[in-house]
Parts: C-alpha cells; structure tokens; sequence
C-alpha cells in the first residue's frame, strides 16, 4: 500500500 | 476502473448536463445557485491542474475536459445571458464564497498529503467540493419551490459521491493502492450534507407531493 490510489480519479 | 466509479462518473456527468439542458432549453436559472456553480468551476479547475501535463487515459482527459467545460458554461449562462441572468435570484443567493474558499484553503495548507502546491490544491478541491453545494440548500431552502429538474440535479449531485464512496470501498480491497483517508472523510461529510435533502427528496417521491425543505 504504497502509493494514492485516487489520484486517476476525477 | 470498476462499477461504481462508471456509475459515479456517469451520474455526475448526467447532473451537469441535467442543468446545463434546463438553462439551455428554458433560459432559465431559477432556484440555481450561481455561487454554488462558481464554487464548483473552483473545485474543477484545482482539482485538474495536472490535465495537460499527467495523461490518464482519454476517457480520463475528456471527462475532465466536459466537467472544466459544462461548469464554466452554466457560470456562464448565468452571468451574462441577457435571458438567463434575468432569472438568476442573486438576492436570495447570498452565501458568501469565501465563508467555505478560506478554511478550505487554511485546512488544505495544514492537512494535506503532501505539502506541494499540487497536492494542496488537490486536497484543496476536495475539501472545496464537500461544502460547495451549501450555497445550493440554502437557496432551496429559501426558495422553497424547487422545480423537478433542480431537484434532480441534487440529487444526481448527491448521488455521484455515494457511489465514489463505494468505489473507495471496492477499491481499498481490491487492489494495492490506498484510498487516503483525507478522500474518504471529504467524501463522507459531502454525502452527508446531502443526507437530508435525500430524506425530503425521498419522502416527496413516495408521497408523490411537490419536494418541499423545512425552512
């Protein structure tokens, strides 16, 4: 659980 | 991508082409909030900066491209159409922008995930699109009359960010990534404001009566 996952959201 | 976020994104997608189409074909804005909408243009143009320099995907890049688009267009419409602007009721919509861009930006700079002038407008826009249909109940609480197709965009509204939550969900066991709690509890709290008029729209529905809020 290393990086933002939300950041290929809108 | 996965379900829930297709249906979050479609739903968003159809709320602002809901309003979009009832400002166009009515020429009229009534019961809108066009702080809410400016507020909105702000959540998009922070949240997308990175839109010409990070390439996503093509779904990715157009569907930012129609959200940066359809909100400009609606403060638009309501800022200078000659037929619009006329029914835009800027004495009932008085909510102040900067009551919620100053803290938003004050909690941004102290609560962020990284402290980088991207990251900051990022958790800025998120912080910013929790409060910024506020301005929006406010006025429908005013207004009282809330016509169907305002209603729905609401409720559209609402719905959009409920499903992102899901999404949230789905994604935190499925995959590897992780889902910042700063994005959850924006995303809880917006949902949360909604909470009521889900209730009002629900009851109006079932009741089939006129959607009415408590003042």
């Amino acid at each position: 659980k290393d990086e933002e996952a939300t950041k290929d959201e809108l | 991508m996965n379900i829930f976020r297709l249906a979050g994104d479609m739903t968003h997608l159809f709320s602002v082409l809901v309003l979009l189409l009832k400002i166009h074909t009515i020429k009229s804005c009534a019961g809108i909030s066009l702080k809410t909408q400016e507020l909105y243009a702000l959540v998009f143009t922070t949240r997308y900066l990175d839109i010409f320099t990070d390439f996503i995907s093509l779904y990715n890049t157009v569907m930012k491209l129609i959200f940066l688009g359809s909100s400009f267009s609606i403060v638009w419409y309501i800022r200078r159409h000659k037929i619009v602007r006329r029914s835009y009721d800027k004495d009932q919509d008085t909510f102040r922008h900067y009551f919620l861009v100053i803290p938003c930006l004050v909690l941004a700079v102290f609560i962020n995930h990284k402290f980088t002038f991207k990251e900051v407008m990022w958790t800025f826009s998120l912080y910013l699109e929790a409060v910024a249909i506020l301005p929006q109940l406010v006025l429908l609480q005013r207004t009282r009359n809330i016509d169907n197709l305002t209603g729905q965009y609401v409720f559209l509204l609402g719905a959009y960010r409920a499903l992102y939550i899901l999404n949230w969900i789905y994604r935190h066991f499925t995959e590897p990534h992780y889902v910042h709690w700063i994005t959850w509890i924006a995303g809880v709290v917006q949902t949360l404001l909604y909470a009521d008029f889900f209730y009002y729209y629900f009851q109006s529905w079932k009741n089939n009566e006129k959607l009415q809020l408590p003042a």
